[in-house]
């Protein structure tokens, strides 16, 4: 299953609405410090389900939405939205193309959709399930991660070992 | 729940062994349950041993050894249990040329069945990259995404 | 002894001012006891704004702007607590190349005054060094001293 | 007070006397992983009177004596000496040059010396008292420290802070 692009807007420090494209192999992703790249690495964890804030840098969920900047008055919502190509029906679900978004208001309110359709997030995480994506997977490693994996402390690796066995 | 348990582990284990010896020439690394405790509750013990050198505990090593001894495991459990696709943040960040090259031979074979995210600040991954996306902030605190080019002439600019 | 404490961390917070905003133009950042606490006591707050962001917590910041900020503290105790010489150990690894060289711009000036040993992989901070050697293992776990030029070259072959 | 060189003999992978010297400024030490620059920081506070074997990466302080390689067996004794320009006075010794030696024997015997003459790890600790070098300095920084300063967990801060004020 390929991811074919993200879309983001209002989550973090992304403003403007982006699109971004992913193609075969390795996409690279670079710039200066504090430019935003971890920040499109936590999107696409959120969009897939990441339930705490402390997983992606923040106290509370409510801080993914643009903060604003000097210039910039805060915005009231954050969407992500990802598209997978769906060819190899590794997804339950009968379409070929498939978007997930999820949008999160400053009211606390939160929207799930698939391909555009309003639905519940645990569809999301039904449909997610068995695929190695979804919250926990060990599909992104960090540096935070290389301490956990060689740490003294065996807990951390048995954990990043259970959730793959 | 317990024999899925052990045979996922013994795979993870073997890969493990193999990719750490593509990662260290001529060392060697293994991946151990403790005895008699039963799988589901012993702790995972790591031991390495890059070429020459005599097996200590893994905390002595440099953390660079570290990083590339932790990247092989993640690896191993990638190969076990593969997702579509894998995202890396800056993991080759304390590795040297020759470390980051043989971390980037082997995630070119992988990157043929499987898509790679990479963010990085390493200009020998940058140039292993397939597609290469830059990130800026031209306007203070707004992400955009610009093309290479652009990206790298902020960053000298930056550099002053 | 509350006293000391208090005119001690007066002048770090000072000192920690200055050097945020030379390392994030525009930038601003603050170091906080809590009101009504024993400063004995008291927990110690970082607020860091870098140019052009919203005041946030600082676990929102990125890599890169988190260690420069610590260098920032770090170079603040310094200045009013001083020790005959300072380590620095890859302390600009997560740094890019803007960064590095406003790190070292500092870190030059202090140089002045003190000796700085300084591990680094990293090219620029190499160039500003005034001293340079090169550690190897020509042999197998035995590490060696070397002057800079074998020190690159057995880089360069081990990179291949 | 300058620091002028470092004998490092049989500390970690240092199998070999190698005189380390430092210029006035900054001494970049550089090369590729694992080939033993952090040793030589470690060696220094070693040196200076480090006493737990945590804070340099081992268990017990025997790991900080050349454990052996394939071609070498382990040796029997760690030596190293940090030798200082004493011209100001700054330590309370009348010795323009003062060189500090640390011994440690896999017995578990340890030897301090003060410019060759054997003395007590307390001669040592008085000496370096208010010179800001010693054990706990915040006079070398790693990486592990910036994730204890920036942290949440304020104690690490304060901690930090404390041992300067
Ligand atoms: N809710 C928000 N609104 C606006 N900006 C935000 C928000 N949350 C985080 N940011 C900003 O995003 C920036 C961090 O971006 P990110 O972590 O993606 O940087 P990075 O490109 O990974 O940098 P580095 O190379 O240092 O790791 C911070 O400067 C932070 O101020
Ligand atoms: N007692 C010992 N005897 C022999 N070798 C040792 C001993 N203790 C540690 N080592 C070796 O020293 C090496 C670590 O060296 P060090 O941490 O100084 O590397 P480094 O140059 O800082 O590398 P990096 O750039 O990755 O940080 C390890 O490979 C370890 O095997
Ligand atoms: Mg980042
Ligand atoms: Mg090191």
């Amino acid at each position: 299953m390929r991811v074919s692009h993200l879309d983001v807007f209002g989550f973090k420090s992304f403003y403007n609405k982006t699109s971004i494209h992913f193609g075969d192999g390795i996409t690279g992703i670079v710039g200066p410090n504090g430019c935003g790249k971890s920040n499109v690495v936590e999107a696409i964890r959120w969009v897939l389900g990441e339930q705490r804030a402390s997983a992606i840098r923040g106290h509370k969920m409510e801080d993914v939405i643009f903060a604003g900047t000097r210039n910039r008055k805060p915005l009231g919502m954050s969407e992500v939205s990802i598209t997978v190509d769906n060819n190899e029906g590794m997804l339950p679900i009968d379409y070929s193309e498939v978007t997930v978004t999820r949008r999160l208001f400053r009211s606390g309110e939160s929207d799930y959709l698939l391909n555009k359709v309003p639905c519940r997030l645990l569809d999301i995480q039904n449909l997610l399930m068995d695929t190695g994506l979804g919250p926990g997977a060990y599909s992104v490693m960090e540096q935070g991660m290389v301490d956990e994996i060689v740490s003294e402390k065996t807990e951390n690796r048995r954990r990043i070992l259970e959730e793959a066995a | 729940a317990r024999r899925l348990f052990r045979e996922t582990f013994d795979e993870i284990r073997e890969k493990f062994q193999v990719t750490y010896a593509r990662f260290f020439p001529g060392g060697e690394a293994d991946l151990t349950l403790e005895a008699d405790v039963d799988p589901l509750e012993s702790s995972i013990e790591i031991t390495a041993r890059p070429r020459g050198k005599r097996l200590q505990s893994i905390n002595l090593l440099s953390g660079g050894e570290r990083a590339l001894t932790a990247i092989a495991l993640l690896f191993a459990i990638y190969q076990v249990k593969p997702s579509p696709w894998c995202i890396l943040d800056e993991v080759d960040a304390p590795l040297d040329d020759a470390n980051v090259e043989r971390f980037l031979r082997v995630l070119r074979e992988f990157a043929r069945h499987t898509q790679f995210i990479m963010v990085t600040h390493n200009k020998l991954s940058m140039s292993a990259a397939d597609t290469l996306h830059g990130v800026t902030m031209a306007e203070e605190g707004v992400s955009q995404l610009v093309s290479v080019q652009v990206a790298e002439q902020a960053i000298d600019e930056a550099a002053g």
